[in-house]
């Protein structure tokens, strides 16, 4: 797994040509909704118990 | 005989049609306890069509001497229901007699999903037309598979052969050591290794959750089969030591929209190693069978 391929993945998935760039300023004040961090918790936890088969 | 382990099953025709013939193979302890199979053959012997048979097919249907032998795999369902799911197919010469190998792995992958070892591999195997049309030849009418009427001596039967390797020998062993050192001679195994998103400078300020991963990486070498087994089967590469089962990565990011950031979630395919196996390039990856 290299670096060029996890961001090659995010920005696929995200359906963007390159990486944003945002300033520690935009970042600072934000606060991530409470449905969206569920969300995210459900996913990591069916992330553990859903496996895809390889090659 | 060119595979390590080697297995022959006798079948039987339990029941034969003008042109559907179903063939049962008792299963059980034919495939060895942590093995994988490689490759299962049906070997099915097609009889010489006599000569006076032939001189007919020549005078009536000269268009071609073609008919197409298709296997498929069945499942009798708890209820009595059956499914069928196509295996393998190919024309065969009424011309020719002798043995007609079929590659019918699928169907014995097929056979363990269901986990039953007890009930037996049925294959349904039908001699049709080479095509359809108003032009279409007869010589499908022709194909005899021995041995309808047994030869008495078994010549002739149905066979499948099972190629296996015995996976204590030519799979990997799960994780590694965590004492031991990675070396050339370390038999594939699955390694932890851990990605730090944080440090990276292009997830600076927009990739929220989660800070890093254990992504595992599959390290070490695999045991390769006998040469005989290469020879067989040159389309397999060598086995190497590659992610057999990989589970998703699920990530917060924040991206500005209408000039303001905005979290949200994304889910990263096949980022975390959860298997490591030894596998073959060009070996079949087997369907899974639908419940």
């Amino acid at each position: 797994m290299t670096e060029e391929q996890i961001l090659g993945s995010l920005l696929q998935q995200l359906h963007l040509g390159e990486a944003p760039v945002l300033d520690k300023s935009d970042v600072e004040e934000l606060v991530t909704p409470a449905h969206v961090r569920a969300q995210y918790v459900a996913l990591l936890k069916r992330s553990h118990e859903v496996r895809s088969r390889g090659k | 005989r060119f595979s390590q382990n080697f297995r022959e099953v006798a079948g039987r025709f339990l029941v034969s049609q003008a042109s559907t013939h179903l063939l049962v193979f008792i299963m059980e302890q034919r495939l060895p306890p942590n093995s994988e199979l490689v490759q299962a053959v049906l070997r099915l012997f097609q009889e010489p069509v006599p000569q006076a048979a032939l001189r007919r097919h020549e005078r009536l249907s000269p268009r071609s001497d073609w008919a197409r032998v298709t296997v498929e795999w069945l499942q009798v369902r708890k209820d009595g229901s059956n499914r069928t799911a196509l295996i393998d197919s190919r024309l065969v010469s009424i011309r020719e007699s002798g043995w007609k190998a079929f590659d019918v792995t699928e169907a014995v992958n097929f056979w363990q999903q269901l986990s039953r070892p007890q009930e037996p591999l049925l294959l349904q195997v039908s001699v049709q037309r080479e095509h359809l049309g108003p032009l279409a030849s007869s010589a499908h009418k022709l194909v005899r598979l021995a041995s309808q009427e047994p030869l008495g001596n078994g010549q002739g039967e149905p066979q499948l052969e099972l190629h296996t390797l015995n996976l204590r020998d030519f799979g990997a062993q799960g994780n590694c050591d965590a004492e031991a050192p990675v070396t050339q001679g370390t038999r594939c195994c699955r390694q932890e290794m851990y990605i730090d998103l944080q440090g990276m400078k292009w997830a600076e300020n927009w990739v929220l959750e989660p800070p890093g991963f254990l992504a595992y990486e599959c390290v070490g070498t695999c045991q390769q089969p006998p040469e005989a087994l290469t020879f067989k089967w040159p389309f397999l590469g060598p086995r190497q030591c590659i992610a057999s089962e990989t589970t998703s990565l699920p990530m917060i990011v924040s991206i500005k929209e209408g000039g303001r950031p905005r979290p949200q979630v994304v889910s990263l395919p096949n980022m975390r190693v959860q298997k490591c196996s030894c596998a073959s390039d060009g070996a079949l990856v087997p369907r899974k069978l639908e419940p």
